[in-house]
């Protein structure tokens, strides 16, 4: 099986603002790095998805960057 | 489908919209026409109706902004975030804004306006985003070249609205649930060593190293090739696969379509003009044989000397037995050819000309 990569930290960035932007992931400024493994980010992550029917995993795997970084809407998929 | 959180709707059916400012990308007239097309979808599946003003406040609002906006959801530049829509209401509810950072089209690049509207107007009648990959208000952006609600969207709107009051119910394309026991397909093919299911608007596939069917648009890929593919086949040692629907077909490689397609199926291959369409076809690498289903009988074509073989067509009940008169989709693998027929599917062994198995169409989907 392919080792999945360890996401760059470009990816941390992009999955950061995407559950921020589109599943209401609290940003509390603090450092990025300790939030990777974080449970709210974690569980945005397993959200996220479930939504969009990938494998709920919680880490951000290349089908869940694919699906992030693909244009879209900018309406949140879950209520703020 | 999902409604807005609190489900938010108009209390009036009838709604004014107005274009505040236009895009420069494109003539104000097609901007016009493509939010007009976009409401139209909706007020076609509801009670809805969609009036243009030209001065004041309307419901809707549309405007072409970029950056920061003082919505409190600024835009990101090109790219990523290419509009939003705010839910039913007073003041800003309603009102719908493109990311002037886009390039907005009227065709196929990269992004149409009409389709992207029509998302957006879902927003500002109440719908949120749709789990359907197959409906409009799915959150990322594809465009096959048509744009529609799916029966998932109109389901949604109305919903919140009640049924629309034309005459005749519109009905919207279904997306296809891979573990559906009814499942059927228009066309199999392998492709660069996997195999790739086609239905209506979307292909499916398997991979080795992810459980999840893989199931979006055909447009993904090949975004000039037509939906309802009847046939396909893969030229392995041309890196080629061949799209068949009605007489014509096209040749892909990767995800170029090849320049010069689509081509007629009689003047390429040879079949009598009496045959209008192909139901299903394989080819095998190892002889260079294509074999071509139409109806109850079957055609060999040789892709080295590209010529139809002698004596064909036969009939297929007598070459292939037990499969019957008629094939919906085909594909080789290893000595063996998966034959597709409604739900049905056998894999029939070529050295003995026997049906081994019989198994549902969607057995590959691991459900």
């Amino acid at each position: 099986f392919p080792a999945i990569p360890e996401p760059q930290e470009q990816d941390v960035e992009i999955v950061q603002k995407y559950l921020e932007n589109y599943y209401d992931l609290k940003n509390d400024g603090s450092q990025i790095e300790r939030k990777r493994n974080s449970g709210p980010v974690v569980e945005k992550l397993k959200q996220m998805q479930e939504f969009f029917g990938l494998k709920v995993t919680g880490t951000p795997d290349t089908e869940t960057l694919k699906v992030m970084k693909q244009p879209r809407c900018g309406v949140p998929d879950v209520a703020r | 489908f999902a409604l807005t959180p609190g489900n938010p709707r108009w209390e009036q059916t009838h709604l004014t919209y107005r274009i505040e400012n236009y895009t420069p990308d494109l003539p104000r007239a097609d901007v016009d026409d493509a939010i007009e097309k976009a409401f139209r979808l909706w007020s076609n599946a509801s009670p809805l109706t969609f009036t243009k003003v030209f001065q004041g406040q309307a419901d809707i609002m549309i405007s072409f902004v970029r950056g920061d906006h003082q919505d409190n959801s600024p835009f990101d530049g090109p790219g990523g975030n290419l509009a939003h829509a705010f839910q039913p209401g007073p003041g800003i509810g309603g009102d719908t804004h493109f990311d002037e950072d886009e390039r907005w089209t009227n065709n196929l690049r990269n992004y149409n306006l009409y389709r992207v509207a029509a998302h957006e107007l879902g927003h500002s009648l109440g719908l949120s985003h749709s789990t359907d990959i197959g409906a409009l208000m799915y959150p990322t952006y594809a465009f096959s070249g048509e744009v529609e609600l799916a029966q998932d969207d109109i389901d949604g709107i109305q919903a919140i609205y009640g049924p629309s009051q034309n005459p005749i119910q519109p009905i919207g394309p279904q997306t296809p649930q891979v573990c559906d026991s009814k499942l059927t397909f228009d066309a199999v093919t392998t492709i660069r060593g996997e195999v790739m299911f086609f239905k209506d608007r979307f292909y499916m596939r398997t991979n080795p190293f992810y459980p999840e069917v893989e199931l979006n648009f055909i447009s993904v890929f090949w975004p000039q090739l037509p939906s309802g593919l009847e046939a396909a086949y893969e030229v392995v040692d041309r890196d080629e696969i061949r799209f068949f629907k009605g007489n014509k077909y096209w040749a892909v490689r990767g995800q170029d379509v090849l320049h010069g397609y689509p081509k007629d199926i009689s003047s390429s291959f040879g079949f009598p003009r009496t045959v209008k369409h192909v139901d299903a076809a394989v080819s095998e690498e190892e002889t260079g044989k294509t074999y071509f289903f139409v109806a109850n009988k079957y055609w060999r074509y040789d892709e080295n000397k590209q010529s139809m073989d002698t004596g064909y067509p036969k009939m297929i009940a007598h070459d292939f037995p037990g499969i019957g008169h008629k094939v919906d989709a085909v594909f080789k693998k290893d000595e063996f050819f998966y034959f597709f027929h409604g739900t049905r599917q056998y894999k029939f062994d070529l050295k003995t000309k026997r049906i081994l198995t019989l198994l549902k169409a969607n057995s590959w989907f691991n459900c």
